[in-house]
């Protein structure tokens, strides 16, 4: 464990959090793109099936549990709970169109053919395009509600922070995963956009709108 | 090592 995984990771966590809470308290997941969050369910659902097969440590199964319940409690609101406040109208980015060739590729191109292999292959393809529905909802509503931003910023956040920590355990370790490492550079660029916008509008307390 | 056998990074 380095000081870049764990921020990285407690800027996951905190990003799961200020999402979940956002739409707890307002009861309302106006602005939230469900498809991206049922990504984000199925990312961790496939990625965390080693939870029943092998121990790593109390805090690798206590983040995974977490990140989990989260996960699903979020779609829970959103889909069931609180479904009269989903903006269905603008969540219209075609999924399908993510999950298949992700779904080929990881069939393609991993490590070792395995069902959790391949699922965790899966699992990381998928993660680094999850939240382009949410991107595309934002573009199609024009703005996001600050708190919202926030989330998108810790999101973006953790996976940046996840490459320094790659360069860190390869500098340090002789570790590196290329399929993790490629995948986790495409995610952090999907975010420049936002994050340009994060530090020029949000951050001098305006409101993020688009087109910028 | 190419990568590390045990998945120990959430």
């Amino acid at each position: 464990m380095n000081i870049f995984r764990l921020t990285g990771d407690l800027s996951h966590l905190a990003a799961i959090i200020i999402l979940l809470l956002k739409i707890w308290k307002s009861r309302s997941c106006a602005g939230i793109s469900g498809k991206s969050q049922v990504l984000f369910a199925l990312v961790f659902t496939t990625r965390y099936l080693d939870l029943l097969t092998s121990f790593i440590s109390l805090y690798n199964t206590t983040m995974k549990v977490i990140y989990i319940g989260c996960s699903y409690a979020t779609v829970y609101l959103i889909y069931m709970k609180l479904k009269a406040t989903y903006d269905g109208n603008h969540d219209t980015f075609r999924v399908e169109f993510l999950i298949v060739p992700v779904g080929g590729l990881a069939f393609l191109v991993n490590h070792d053919f395995s069902p959790l292999e391949i699922l965790w292959t899966f699992s990381i393809y998928l993660e680094s395009v999850a939240i382009l529905p949410q991107l595309f909802m934002i573009s199609k509503t024009g703005e996001a509600e600050t708190i919202t931003t926030h989330y998108l910023f810790f999101l973006g956040l953790y996976r940046a922070l996840y490459l320094i920590n790659w360069i860190w355990r390869f500098y340090f370790e002789g570790f590196f995963d290329m399929i993790a490492i490629v995948a986790g550079v495409v995610q952090t660029i999907l975010y420049c956009d936002f994050f340009y916008l994060y530090v020029t509008k949000v951050l001098k307390g305006k409101k993020l709108s688009l087109p910028a | 090592a190419f990568r590390q056998m045990e998945k120990d990074e959430l």
